[in-house]
This record gives structure tokens, sequence and C-alpha cells, in this order.
């Protein structure tokens, strides 16, 4: 699950 | 959350604040691209989808929000309050020409195949280049009010400081994201030669004008 990382961002 | 990214956000929503500053207090949405902003509406929409489905913080879970009330109060008053001041024979890009490879786009490079996924990738993309209809008006007019120009100026900022955000990121968490990068850096690109003309021009007290 990597990617979902960067969807803490706007 | 880092310094850059902070930045990033309040840079984001200042621009945003100051749209809507700026038609209320003139009550006029002249020079503004209502293509630009449809544009950004549909990104929040497909984007924030998200606040449903998982949460991350208040603070992020309120930014969604602010961001989506803002850019549906901005088409409200372009396209309903304050219609007769809207612009729209300079503002003739093309939209779909943006739209549809933004889309297909999604489809080919993606991280899964889940309908989330795709919506939040395609408004990636498209927000990449939301703001060429916005550009493409102050070419055909040759000029922009100065809050318009501190508008842009924020507005390109925000996703400038993401792209130190993200630099930041990779040393700390060792992780990338080639999808937001690749993305974000055709977006700041995209806003080089307005940012030339902001510090040459309007920082100097000169309104911006093309030669």
């Amino acid at each position: 699950e990597g990617h979902y990382i960067f969807k803490d961002e706007l | 959350m880092n310094i850059f990214r902070l930045c990033g956000d309040l840079s984001h929503l200042l621009a945003i604040l100051l749209l809507l500053f700026k038609i209320w207090k003139t009550r006029s949405c002249a020079g503004i691209s209502g293509k630009t902003q449809l544009l950004f509406t549909i990104v929040y929409t497909a984007r924030y989808l998200d606040l449903f489905t998982s949460f991350v913080s208040v603070y992020n879970s309120v930014m969604k929000i602010v961001f989506l009330t803002a850019s549906y109060g901005t088409l409200y008053l372009m396209f309903y309050k304050f219609k007769p001041t809207y612009d729209h024979n300079h503002d003739s890009f093309r939209i779909l020409y943006l739209i549809v490879p933004a889309l297909v786009l999604s489809f080919i490079i993606v991280h899964v195949y889940t309908v989330m996924e795709i919506l939040w990738t395609f408004s990636i993309y498209l927000e990449a280049v939301a703001i060429m209809p916005q550009l493409f008006m102050v070419s055909r007019t040759g000029e922009a009010e100065t809050i318009t120009s501190h508008y842009l100026f924020a507005l390109g900022s925000y996703r400038a400081l993401y792209i130190l955000n993200w630099i930041y990121r990779y040393y700390t968490e060792d992780f990338l994201d080639w999808i937001t990068i690749m993305a974000g850096i055709v977006q700041t690109i995209l806003y080089c030669d307005f940012f030339y003309l902001y510090i040459t021009k309007v920082l100097k007290g000169k309104r911006l004008s093309l030669p």
C-alpha cells in the first residue's frame, strides 16, 4: 500500500 | 506534515480566498477564466470523494471541505451572481482538449484499477493543466489586474512548494510517487513565464501587461 502514502496530501 | 507542505497548503488556501475576495469586493469576475475555475472544481470533486471513504486528520478534512466549498462558491459567483461581468469572449480555450487526455492518461498510468484510484489520478493530471485557460485568457487580453496576479502567484507557488515537500519526504520517508511528482513538475513549469513577469513587473508596483 506504499503508493497511498501521498494521499494524506491535498 | 513539514514546513514546505504547510506553506504550500496555506499558499493554496490564500489563492482561493484571494479570488473570492477579488470577485466579491469588485463585484466582478472580469479577467478570470470560468473554464479554469470549472476545471478546478472538477479536480477537487474527483479527488476529495475520499472524504466519504477515508479519514486522515481533522486538518485534512477541513481543508478539503474549504476547497470544495470555495470552488463551488466561485462558480456560483461567476456563472450566476456576477454573470454579466464574466468575460466569456476571451475565455475561449477548449477544455475538452485538457479533460479528455487527462482522463485517457489516468486509465493508462495509474497505480491500481479502482474507481477511486482512477478518479484521484485523473484529478492529479487535470490539475496540472487546469490553469491553461486562465493563462490563455491573460495572453489574449494582454494584461491581468494586480489582485489576479497575486492569485496566480499564490496558486503557482503552492505546487512548487509541494515539490520541495516531496523532496523532503523522499529523504525522511524514502518514498516517491511519480504520478504526483511528474504532474506537479508540469504544473509548476506552466507558471514559469508568469512567475517571471510577476517578479519583474508586479513586485515593482507595475501592472502585469504583456509586451
